[in-house]
């Protein structure tokens, strides 16, 4: 990303690839 | 050995398709190694690492959740199909670890570790306070829920002598105070009622069924599954297995279906 100094830079989302969706329920 | 010293591997986001692919043959790899219980499926994936390997293909290292379905493990539907044995059931996870190969488009597992284990008591009770637990297998009072139970269905039995295979399942139920099993039986190659030495049947290895459940009530009262459909199997000639079993209290017969066609019922009461 780039950016001027003065500007604040908009966190992106955070990408947290793992553990992968639950299918059913945890326990 | 996968891993190629100074080689660094992909990462790759756990519900990447490639990765679930790789995932779903390693589940399919536990369903058709088992050799008692019931069938997993995939919950979630924990981790995933892409190894590449020489001289081709890639290696994907997987952590897995699995949990345990109703689908005895010799039941040919298919896994997907098979419904998840829920919470109140006490259900059973599995935790694996996996190293398949991915080349020319196909998938081979390479290695697998798994276990699995109940959910907790206090998890169970938080759900569901009057829920039953499961209980150990060689348990006094599931062992002789079996025996009473195997007896029981023996005695009414007009063709072929049932041996048990395993028990796959057992619960104590709080309220009424019963023990609940499930059980697996075999046809033998003896006559029900000409049976006076059972340690020498054979059993028939094409006859074996799906567990039954059977609810001990007290020390004699069988409570008997209702019969249902189940996937058609082969059955050759000659043993059959009871279609009526010894229900003690009538008040808690379940209904039998009207009229089940014949193949439905080869395997006899079933959960």
């Amino acid at each position: 990303t780039v950016a001027q100094p003065s500007v604040p830079v908009a966190a992106g989302p955070v990408v947290r690839p793992c553990p992968g969706r639950i299918r059913h329920f945890k326990i | 050995a996968p891993h190629i010293s100074g080689l660094v591997y992909r990462e790759l986001d756990c519900d990447d398709p490639e990765t679930e692919q790789a995932a779903l043959v390693a589940v399919d790899y536990i369903n058709n190694h088992v050799l008692q219980g019931y069938k997993h499926t995939l919950n979630q994936i924990d981790k995933v690492k892409v190894w590449p390997r020489r001289p081709m293909g890639e290696v994907f290292e997987l952590e897995i959740d699995t949990l345990e379905t109703k689908c005895y493990f010799l039941d040919p539907t298919p896994v997907a199909n098979c419904t998840v044995r829920p919470l109140t059931e006490h259900a059973v996870e599995g935790d694996c670890d996996f190293q398949v190969l991915k080349q020319d488009g196909q998938f081979t597992v390479l290695f697998a570790k798994c276990g699995s284990s109940p959910d907790s008591a206090e998890d169970v009770l938080k759900v569901c306070p009057q829920c039953p637990l499961l209980a150990p297998l060689n348990d006094t009072k599931v062992v002789h829920a079996v025996e009473v139970a195997l007896t029981a269905f023996n005695t009414q039995s007009n063709g072929s002598y049932f041996q048990l295979v395993e028990v796959s399942r057992a619960q104590h139920v709080p309220l009424p105070p019963s023990t609940y099993v499930e059980f697996a039986v075999t046809a033998t190659d003896c006559v029900a009622a000409e049976v006076t030495d059972p340690a020498k049947c054979n059993p028939l290895a094409e006859k074996v069924s799906r567990p039954a459940w059977v609810a001990l009530l007290g020390r004699r009262k069988v409570k008997w599954s209702s019969l249902q459909p189940v996937p058609p199997q082969p059955q050759p000639d000659g043993a059959e297995m009871p279609t009526t079993p010894s229900v003690a209290d009538p008040a808690a017969s379940p209904s039998l279906p009207a009229d089940p066609p014949a193949a439905a019922l080869v395997v006899g009461p079933v959960v």
